[in-house]
Order: structure tokens, then sequence, then C-alpha cells
């Protein structure tokens, strides 16, 4: 098969979400295969990248899926807490045929051992709720003044402020998400760059040049001595 | 592979750098390779001009990113590489200000490495620290720890961040890379991430690659 220029084959990009609708059907599709009616999960937030190349697509997406524990209401105690997952979808789309390369689901929800002061444990429960609890902007902002005092931020106005402090909180969430997802022994949460979106941080400090091939150099010999 | 190594230990590696707001991990990542090399060839242990890859080498695009590849390359045609001192950090592109008279080092090659990471092992134990490039999810908000996102989160085929290996062993049965990275020593353990180490993690085997000096 003619594989297109490589420029426009090896970049990943990210997708609209519209782009987004088709996989991830696809990948609940497959989740729920073989689940009874009233025990499939519903798909939440879902991003993700498309690597294209030659007539393929790979996708590779990251979706909340929510699913109801107890499916009769005659026996269920009420109220029916919903359970949140994270999984992360690997689908080929090939000629318009999609299969699926891997599934990785996991409950957003873990026990985090981080003694240090800056400790998310109080915000575990943020993940498993719809709306975020009363007290979370009291916390946060707490958290978020901390973090200015340590890292000497200043920002322009108070409109920038209250940004940076929005971005924080998301970053909290999503530094636990980070948390939950990690089979190590690494611990996240606040850092200096703690107060940057996703898309900052990767415009800033990271390179997309590295997702190019690079040049063939010789390859090392092998070191075999004692 | 001996069970465990860290240049750190040794001398082989300069403090850690701070790249500030720029792309120019990939400078970092070669520099501290090529200050390991001459350690080991020369016994003196030298910290290199990153600046200099940023506004002579014309292949890489600076503070947008570059490839250590071509690094390599662009300090072989230049003639080798300026020290800290002599060509200081500014953390954006200057006109080429690179002397000849100032250079202290050079390279004669470069060598792609294995993607087996019991091979890479064996490699940094003999030959010293090598220059990887990882995808860097999670590193946001890295801050202490062994790092082991799951596979498709932390994909290889989206490597964006290059740094330093200098050292693995383990920690409590866990194998781990020791590595440096160049955001200052404010962030993750004094500045260096540990990453697991024999499952491919974030990609880290996928572009090893180091100077030669003969």
């Amino acid at each position: 098969r003619p594989v297109k220029p490589r420029a426009a084959d090896s970049e990943a990009w990210e997708l609209a979400p519209l782009e987004l609708l088709e996989p991830a059907r696809f990948a609940l599709e497959m989740y729920n295969r073989g689940r009874a009616a009233g025990k499939r999960a519903m798909l939440g937030a879902v991003r993700g990248r498309v690597r294209r190349a030659g007539e393929g697509s790979l996708y590779s997406l990251e979706a909340t899926l929510e699913e109801t524990p107890c499916n009769d209401p005659t026996v269920c105690q009420l109220p029916v807490s919903k359970k949140t997952l994270l999984c992360s979808f690997e689908i080929l789309d090939e000629l318009g045929k999609h299969i699926l390369l891997r599934r990785d689901c996991g409950p957003v929800d873990t026990k985090v051992t981080d003694n240090r002061n800056w400790t998310l444990n109080s915000f575990l429960p943020l993940l498993n709720k719809d709306s975020f609890p009363q007290d979370f902007s009291v916390k946060m902002t707490s958290v978020f003044k901390e973090f200015v005092t340590t890292y000497n931020r200043t920002y322009d106005s108070k409109e920038e402020t209250q940004w940076r402090l929005t971005v924080f909180a998301r970053n909290m969430v999503r530094a636990q998400k980070i948390q939950a997802l990690d089979r190590g022994t690494a611990q996240y949460g606040v850092t200096k760059f703690s107060d940057l979106t996703e898309e900052e941080f990767h415009t800033i400090y990271l390179n997309p040049l590295l997702r190019e091939k690079h040049s063939k150099m010789h390859p090392a010999t092998s070191v075999n001595d004692p | 592979a001996p069970p465990e190594w860290d240049w750190r230990k040794k001398g082989a590696v300069t403090k850690v750098k701070d790249q500030g707001m720029c792309g120019s991990c990939w400078a970092f990542s070669v520099t501290g390779n090529v200050e390991g090399q001459w350690f080991l060839k020369e016994g003196t242990l030298l910290s290199l001009s990153e600046q200099e890859l940023l506004d002579c080498d014309k292949m890489d695009k600076a503070c947008l990113g570059g490839l250590p590849s071509s690094a390599y390359m662009a300090i072989k045609s230049l003639g080798g590489l300026e020290t800290e001192d002599d060509y200081k950090y500014l953390g954006h592109m200057e006109a080429c200000n690179f002397s000849e008279e100032k250079v202290k080092v050079y390279i004669n090659d470069s060598v792609d490495l294995s993607q087996n990471e019991q091979k890479l092992a064996a490699w940094l134990a003999k030959k010293g620290p090598i220059s990887v490039a990882i995808n860097a999810f999670g590193m946001q908000f890295y801050r202490h720890g062994i790092a082991r996102p799951l596979r498709p989160l932390c994909s290889p085929w989206f490597i964006d961040h290059a740094v330093l290996i200098v050292g693995y062993g383990n920690r409590s049965d866990i194998p781990f890379w020791a590595i440096k990275n160049s955001w200052g020593t404010d962030w993750g353990e004094e500045g260096y991430y540990y990453l697991h180490r024999g499952s491919g993690a974030c990609g880290v085997n996928t572009m090893a690659t180091s100077a030669v000096v003969n």
C-alpha cells in the first residue's frame, strides 16, 4: 500500500470532539459487549489523538465511563452511586474497519499516601462526584496561596489570578487522576508547573520535534565485558 | 549489567540545570551526555554550553525543539562545545557567538543504542550517561518516587521530552532509571525523575543515543 509523505503521516494530532465520536463509540461498544442492558457503561468525557499512516489511523483515547453498579431499582439502596472509570483505548481504523488494540480501565478512586503538606487526599472525593464539595474552593484557595508563596508567583491582575486559581484547581484533579493511574510509587501533586494549562506546559517546556524520526547513526557495539 | 549504577557518585554528572521557559531539553540532554563522555575519557568534568547549540545548531529549532541526533552532528561540524561559563545559557535564541578558540570539548561520532533495557543498563555502566527521549506524561505534576504510568497514557509514540539517564537500580524491588531532567532542582527529586525500568515505560528505550569521544 502506498504511503503518504512522512510529514503528513507521523504527527499525532489532538482531535476535536466530533472526530472522536466514532472511535469513542466503538470503544464503548467493545467495553459493553456481553453486558446486560441495565449494566452498560455510559460515555463521559473523551479526549484523544490520532496518528495517521497510509490508509490507517491509530486513535489513542482517554475516556471516563460511568457505570451504575446496581441495575434493579427494587433492590438497590438509594441513592445509587455511579462508578467512574478512567479508560485508555487504542483503536486502529483501517479502511473504515475498527479494531480495538488495547483497553485499560480502572476505577478513578485510589488510596494515596503522601504525608507532605500538599497531600491531595482531601480532594479525592472530587473524582467520584459530579460537582465539587462545598468546601472545595476554600481548600483549593488555601493550597493555591501556599503555591503562590512557595514559587514566588505574581500575576498581572485579579482576573489573571482568578484564572490561574481555576487552572490550578483543575490541575489538582488531573494530578489525582494521574496518581490513580500510576502503577509505580510516584507521587503527583503540586509542582512549580501547577498553574499552567496542559497546552501551555506542552508549548513552553516540551519538544514536539522529538516525534520526528531522528537521523540514523551507527549502532553502538554491545558491552559484553564482565 | 551490574545490579545498580550511579554516575553521580562517580563525579560524571554536573549539577541539575534549568532550561527555563524554552523547549531546549534536547540541548541539555546532549550536553549532559557529552559531559559524561568527556569525563570518562579525560577525567575532567566540565559543564558545557547549551546556548551554543541553541544559537549555532541550525538543524534544530532552539526553544521550539530539536533532535539529539542533529545536535551531535552540529557539535561535530562546529568543532566542539564551549563551557557554560564561556557561553552562558540565556533561554532564548541569539546570534551565534561561537568561538573556536574557546572550544573545550570535542566529539568524534555519535551512536544509536539498543532498545533492550538490559543492554542499555550494561552500556551505561561501562560507557557513561545516556541521552534518551521520553513521553513526558504526568511529569508536570511529578514530585517523587518511581513513575510507571499506564502504557496507553504514556505511549512511546508521543515522545516529547529529552533527558539524561545517569544511573539505575532498585527501590523496594522496583527497578528504576535515574533520570537527570533540566527543569531545575525545585522539581522532582532535586531535579531528578525516577522512571520504571524494564517495561519500556514512556518510550524510554526508543531513542537512546550517545556521543563518542575517542
